[in-house]
């Protein structure tokens, strides 16, 4: 998820690492 | 640009004149066209028809359409700005918008706030934010206990649920936000900034004038 331990991080950083979220992707050809 | 005159694109279901829609949004004429480009290589991957399906946007992010993502599913609803379970070109543009750079802090905000709030209600509830976590964990393949999903959701809470009445409201977010503006990278695109460059061809294709650009 993330380099940095899980659990010293709030849901929402959590949330915002899923490639779901990556819409740079859409841009990728 | 007015050489390459084509009524092509107007035949396109939702398509909508990009001076409007530059004028709408922080996108310059020259890029509407150019997203275009983008939005027409989308909308085509799977069925031709001119809009992007769930299975298309899918596809674009992820490069593999049988992938199922409660995120993917929640930024695709909220491109579905009509609610027809397609994202047709006006709508394509007007969201990516929120991911501009140019585009205001209080609209990023406010995108986030209603992605996060899964059922639409006007609050993100704890149940949305487990279930979200949860979801997060099944893509990474990373495995936390029940007891430690609590322990993040009771730290989240604390911080961001002001009023402690186990949800959040528009203005906690705001708050949480503004304490916490690393979850707003996700809500800016840099390759928004050189889309002409990305998508050069769509001079051919343009139906605006230069001077309207």
């Amino acid at each position: 998820v993330a380099s940095q331990n899980p659990v010293t991080m709030n849901a929402f950083e959590l949330i915002s690492t899923s490639q779901g979220l990556n819409l740079g992707t859409l841009f990728e050809k | 640009m007015g050489c390459f005159h084509s009524t092509a694109s107007r035949q396109f279901p939702g398509y909508e004149d990009p001076v409007f829609l530059a004028s709408q949004t922080a996108f310059s004429v020259s890029e509407v066209e150019a997203l275009f480009e983008l939005y027409k290589s989308i909308s085509s991957s799977v069925i031709d028809d001119g809009l992007i399906s769930k299975e298309e946007f899918q596809l674009a992010l992820f490069k593999n359409k049988k992938k199922e993502n409660l995120f993917a599913n929640r930024v695709f609803d909220l491109f579905d700005v009509k609610h027809k379970g397609v994202v047709d070109f006006g709508d394509f543009v007007r969201t990516l918008n929120f991911f501009h750079p140019n585009a205001s802090q209080e609209d990023k905000i406010d995108f986030t706030f209603r992605l996060y709030d899964l059922d639409g209600t006007g609050f993100i509830e704890r149940q949305e934010v487990r279930q979200m976590l949860i979801a997060i964990l099944c893509e990474s393949e990373l495995k936390l206990a029940d007891e430690t999903i609590e322990v993040i959701l009771d730290k989240t809470f604390q911080e961001a649920d002001v009023n402690q009445d186990g949800k959040i409201d528009r203005s906690e977010w705001q708050q949480f936000v503004s304490r916490n503006p690393s979850l707003l990278k996700i809500m800016t695109l840099p390759y928004l900034r050189d889309i002409t460059t990305t998508f050069p061809s769509f001079v051919f294709h343009s139906e605006v004038d230069e001077m309207a650009t």
